[in-house]
């Protein structure tokens, strides 16, 4: 799993 | 976007709203603390740095915004309109304890060394314990509206439905960001013994009184 750098959660 | 986030940001929504509401209905932020508050202000706007930058969908930036607008609202509402209501006397807790280590971590565990990463981890710290303030007002006043306590409620919900939703886009996604969980869990964590004290009581009509 790639750790999520694009923050899409507020 | 999954059901548990969607509930998780419309029980988010719902505590601003109640909150908000509380204060412009009752004029008066009485057993409020204006330090989580300014907590939270802080936290959206080091969170939300990337409204301009970045787009995400229609839905994450008016959320953005309506966090943001209700957040400042709350504040100006409680530091200028009806700062005569506001309790200095119960609303102590030092709060440099609070985003001086979360500026520390953010330093040290961080996604990435660039400084809105840094500003979105520090907000992601300092959300865990932004609560604080206001759950160590409560114990000192002994009691909560009952208002206040279902507002405390949503705003603990909707990181333990965030919890659900992590869970959810490891397993569906193969996604997960572990800085986000490790401290969402300590925040939802904080709310327990609140939530052991909303069911067993406010829910049965009760008033919330903290055993003195």
């Amino acid at each position: 799993a790639e750790i999520n750098n694009n923050h899409d959660e507020l | 976007m999954n059901i548990f986030r969607l509930l998780g940001d419309i029980s988010h929504l719902l505590a601003i709203i109640i909150l908000l509401r509380k204060i412009w209905m009752s004029r008066s932020c009485a057993g409020i603390s204006g330090k989580s508050q300014l907590l939270f202000g802080l936290v959206y706007t080091t969170r939300y740095l990337d409204l301009i930058t970045s787009y995400i969908s229609l839905y994450n930036s008016v959320m953005k915004v309506v966090f943001l607008a209700a957040s400042y609202a709350t504040i100006y509402l409680m530091y200028v309109k009806f700062k005569a209501t506001y309790d200095h006397n119960h609303d102590t807790f030092r709060i440099e304890f609070l985003v001086v280590p979360a500026v520390a971590l953010a330093l040290l565990i961080n996604h990435d060394f660039q400084v809105v990463e840094i500003l979105w981890t520090f907000s992601i710290y300092l959300e865990s314990v932004a609560i604080l303030p206001q759950l160590f007002m409560v114990s000192k006043t002994g009691e909560a509206e009952s208002i206040t306590s279902h507002y405390l409620f949503a705003l603990g919900v909707y990181r333990g439905l965030y919890l659900l939703n992590w869970i959810y886009r490891f397993w569906a996604e193969d996604h997960y960001d572990l800085i986000a969980i490790v401290a969402g869990v300590v925040q939802t964590v904080l709310y327990c013994d609140f939530f052991y004290l909303y069911i067993t009581k406010v829910l049965r009509g009760k008033k919330l009184q903290l055993p003195a």
